[in-house]
């Protein structure tokens, strides 16, 4: 049985993938078969879902500003269009010759052409989206960045502008990818370094006006105010690097998953 | 998403075609 990565994907994929299994086996035990009923209405069926999927791929190729996906999913569109054609000939075959074994070896292939299509259109889709997510946490590693040359108040409070909208953005981006993933230790890590991140924040923002006072007041203990702002932001940047390594993962723990 | 509605679509279809086509295979065996 395969593993899906996310929710969503499970819940689209695993119907049929079961489905497929399950049309093998029965085709390999009914080695010899017997006659095979007309499919015309359920193939026409899935031809006109594919059909269209390929018009809302199209779509969403267009609309998107995504290079990798506007490369990748033309490829998975046509293997469902391909897949769906295949299953097309079975059923005329099957409508000729009910017994026919190469229309069964097509049914079979073009079922799991579908659902490999699918499969790899929806990674196609998934991964462009976790891409949108890395975006923004790389904004925000931006802004840490900057928090090394920040001396004034006004700047301070610059600075806390334009955190904070990004933070709260992949704070709820990230925490909404981990409630769709499937693989808990990767939910767990995502959990933690958001917990890590929202706690840093706002102590943070306290280091960096620590420092801009001593800086004020005549520097004295200016090093290890600066030493200790340095600190929270690399803390700060370590785990949103984290964040960024975990969403790109969709390897799963074998052991686990047995 | 429209293209995860789609897909779902399709996934349905094909379900429902390989259940018609393994109950006449079920029955063989």
């Amino acid at each position: 049985m395969p593993v899906f990565h996310t929710k969503t994907i499970e819940s689209i994929l695993e119907p049929v993938a079961s489905q497929v299994s399950r049309l093998v086996i029965l085709h390999e035990e009914a080695e010899d078969g017997g006659a095979m009923p007309d499919l015309e209405k359920p193939v026409r069926a899935v031809s006109a879902a594919v059909e269209n999927l390929v018009r809302v791929g199209h779509e969403t190729i267009n609309h998107s500003d995504d290079p990798i996906l506007k490369q990748d999913m033309p490829s998975s569109l046509r293997r469902v269009t391909e897949a769906s054609k295949t299953l097309e000939k079975a059923s005329d075959m099957i409508k000729a010759d009910p017994y026919s074994k190469q229309a069964r070896r097509f049914l079979i292939d073009g079922a799991r052409g579908i659902l490999q299509g699918t499969s790899s259109l929806l990674l196609c889709f998934d991964e462009s989206e976790v891409r949108k997510i890395i975006r923004e946490c790389k904004k925000v590693l931006d802004y840490l960045a900057v928090a090394e040359v920040i001396e004034s108040m006004e700047d301070l409070v610059q600075f806390v502008k334009d955190l904070s909208p990004s933070l709260t953005k992949v704070s709820h981006e990230v925490d909404a990818r981990q409630k769709e993933l499937t693989h808990q230790p990767h939910r767990e890590i995502l959990i933690r370094c958001l917990d890590s991140v929202k706690a840093l924040a706002p102590i943070l923002i306290c280091s960096m006006k620590i420092f801009i006072q001593i800086l004020q007041q005549g520097g004295k203990g200016i090093e290890e105010a600066a030493e200790n702002r340095n600190y929270l932001a690399q803390r700060m940047s370590d785990e949103i690097n984290e964040i960024v390594r975990v969403l790109q993962l969709t390897t799963y723990d074998e052991d686990e998953w047995d | 998403e429209m293209i995860l509605q789609a897909c779902l679509s399709i996934t349905t279809a094909t379900a429902a075609l390989i259940k018609s086509a393994s109950v006449a295979q079920a029955e063989l065996v």
